[in-house]
């Protein structure tokens, strides 16, 4: 049987797109 | 070929977890390569029945991994909010912070995460804790156009004036 495998888990940068508060 | 105690977790293959731990208990709080420990990782992907196995089995939930990360931001930022409140009541750090200044309220607000803000706003989150850009939970909630949150913390902001 094909195991799938979930990515590792990550946290997103908070403010990628935004513009510098 | 075997799941990793942390694909288990994660998967909420609770009849392997339970398994896996049986023969080896000092799996149960095993960081993987970036410091994720197995309730990280089933934090991070909402299996509650693995986070509440887990726990019962004495899971760290203080644990913060090579760049701060936690069990709460991670259940924060998916919209996991009976796990938010699950760890909350093992007593975690509410305001613990990582690598990009990130607490578990703003990775809620990030994600437009409505429930996981106010479970996190009634037990106390700091909402001046600012990411290192600078953003507090409220100037993302307006940034990102989150309505509904935004209006979460505002009347969170006046319960407290009020008080």
């Amino acid at each position: 049987t094909q195991l799938s495998l979930y990515t590792s888990p990550s946290l997103p940068n908070i403010t990628l797109g935004l513009p510098a508060s | 070929d075997s799941l990793s105690i942390h694909q288990l977790s994660a998967q909420g293959e609770l009849d392997q977890l339970i398994a896996c731990l049986q023969k080896g208990e000092q799996l149960l709080n095993r960081p993987d390569e970036r410091g994720f420990t197995p309730l990280m990782w089933a934090a991070a992907f909402g299996e509650i029945a693995a986070v509440r196995y887990l726990l019962e089995k004495g899971a760290d939930p203080h644990v913060l991994a090579k760049e701060r990360e936690s069990a709460l931001s991670l259940a924060s930022n998916g919209g996991f909010k009976d796990i938010v409140t699950m760890l909350l009541d093992k007593g975690v750090d509410i305001n613990v912070y990582d690598w990009n200044g990130g607490t578990p309220l703003l990775y809620a607000v990030r994600g437009n995460h409505v429930k996981c803000a106010e479970a996190l706003l009634a037990r106390g989150a700091d909402i001046t804790m600012e990411a290192d850009s600078g953003y507090t939970p409220m100037d993302l909630a307006v940034a990102l156009g989150y309505k509904k949150v935004q209006q979460v913390i505002e009347a969170h902001i006046l319960k407290l004036l009020q008080r």
